[in-house]
């Protein structure tokens, strides 16, 4: 563990509480796609098959089980609970553009031909675009409110620093994961965007609008 | 290289 990956999971953990929270304190899902979140049950689902067979640490398990259960949680109060305040017509992207791609590069570029590598490798294609339903929410309504934008700032943030943690886990551990370093890089320029967006609007106090 | 299966990152 280095700092790097600590704040980068903190900033993670962060943004999935401030989604939680900001969808029930104001009962209301609107301006959240509901597609990306339920890529990302898809994503922790697929990536965690191995919560029960591989201990690696009580930090490990604990997070894991956060994230799946928030992931559901969250899924669950857009389609369901505050399934009335969901604005289906504004998220539209087709997610089936996101999962067959990732679905079949999984299949041709893994560190490992078995069933729960293949998966992880899945899951890891699959968060490097999941956000894109939401972005493309945001730029279709012009405009997020400004919870919604922390939101995205914590959860872009995230990879950012993980990002930095493999430069520190190559240096000081000879560790490096080509699958995980791509992924995570094309994950954060899809970010590059929304956050010169948020630092010159949202930290200035403004509303994040988009020009339409 | 990692090693496949020991996944120790979130």
């Amino acid at each position: 563990m280095n700092i790097f990956r600590f704040l980068g999971d903190i900033s993670h953990l962060s943004a999935i509480i401030i989604l939680l929270l900001k969808i029930w304190k104001s009962r209301s899902c609107a301006g959240i796609s509901g597609k990306s979140q339920l890529l990302f049950a898809i994503v922790f689902t697929t990536r965690y098959l191995d919560l029960f067979t591989n201990f690696i640490s009580f930090y490990n398990t604990s997070m894991k089980v956060v994230y799946v259960a928030s992931s559901y949680a969250t899924v669950w109060m857009i389609y369901s609970k505050f399934k009335a305040t969901y604005d289906g017509n504004h998220d539209t992207f087709r997610v089936e553009f996101l999962i067959v791609p990732t679905a079949i590069l999984s299949f041709l570029v893994n560190h490992d031909f078995t069933p729960l590598e293949i998966l992880w490798t899945f899951s890891i294609y699959l968060e490097s675009v999941a956000i894109l339903p939401q972005l493309f929410m945001v730029s279709k309504t012009g405009e997020a409110e400004t919870i919604t934008s922390h939101y995205l700032f914590a959860l872009g943030i995230y990879r950012t620093l993980y990002l930095f943690n493999w430069i520190w886990r190559y240096q000081f551990e000879e560790f490096f994961d080509l699958i995980a370093i791509v992924a995570g890089l094309v994950q954060t320029v899809l970010y590059c965007d929304f956050f010169y967006l948020y630092i010159t609007k949202v930290l200035k106090g403004k509303k994040l609008s988009l020009p339409a | 290289e990692v090693l496949p299966g020991d996944h120790d990152e979130l």
